[in-house]
């Protein structure tokens, strides 16, 4: 069925570690053509989130520490998880994409509301 | 209904002018809380986009002209289009909005994936 997280994720995520700096990440972005990276630890759990609207953050507040860009208080979901429960979670906080992870917060995808509107087409 | 673009596009448009510089895009995408923003004429006709992926071109390649990072090639759609063919068309071109126009190129509103994917929810 096309209905949970599993069946639409992207398994392959591109992901940053925490004392990258804004320019390695935009680099990342326009070399995998994404707007959404996961920040992982070295055994890749999730520990936040930096997004291309981030950037914005780092040209308007001239800073190049990803630490001041990137949201900590990342919200996940799990890969059982509905399309309609993250369709929903994502709507509720003005996000476009959600880090999927298992019980130990490891990074397993990331699912964006581009996939979730492709199912509509 | 909720199937044609009209239904459920942002009439409230943020946009900016081509001769804006990097700064001031940023500068908008915070403060409205957008990721992507039209780029119109005088009397407001679609002529580019440019969207917070854009950013990571200015920082990657050090440049501060709007004209560096736009995309001048802009998709775009009708209001009375269907939803399933601006999703399709989305996904097709990888890009996450379509700037909403009438017959004379004149910018009506915007839509996203976002708002897609909440029609899912
Ligand atoms: C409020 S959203 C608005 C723009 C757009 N919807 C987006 O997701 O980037 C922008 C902020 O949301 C944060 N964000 C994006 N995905 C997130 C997630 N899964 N958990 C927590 N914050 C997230 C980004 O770090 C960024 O600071
Ligand atoms: C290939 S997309 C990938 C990232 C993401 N999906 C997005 O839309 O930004 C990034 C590029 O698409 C361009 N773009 C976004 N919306 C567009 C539209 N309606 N028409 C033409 N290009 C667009 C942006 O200017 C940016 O250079």
């Amino acid at each position: 069925a096309n209905n949970v997280v599993s069946d639409l994720m992207k398994g392959v995520v591109v992901t940053i570690r925490e004392n990258a700096d804004v320019k390695e990440a935009a680099n990342l972005m326009l070399d995998k053509q994404v707007t959404h990276i996961p920040v992982v630890t070295d055994d890749y759990k999730l520990i936040g989130i930096v997004t291309s609207w981030d950037l914005s953050k780092s040209i308007a507040l001239n800073t190049n520490l990803l630490k001041d860009i990137m949201t900590t208080t990342v919200k996940y979901c799990y890969a059982d998880e509905s399309i309609e429960t993250v369709a929903r979670m994502m709507s509720e906080y003005d996000i476009s994409s959600l880090p999927v992870v298992d019980e130990d917060m490891k990074v397993l995808g990331i699912i964006t509301t581009d996939q979730i509107s492709h199912l509509l087409s």
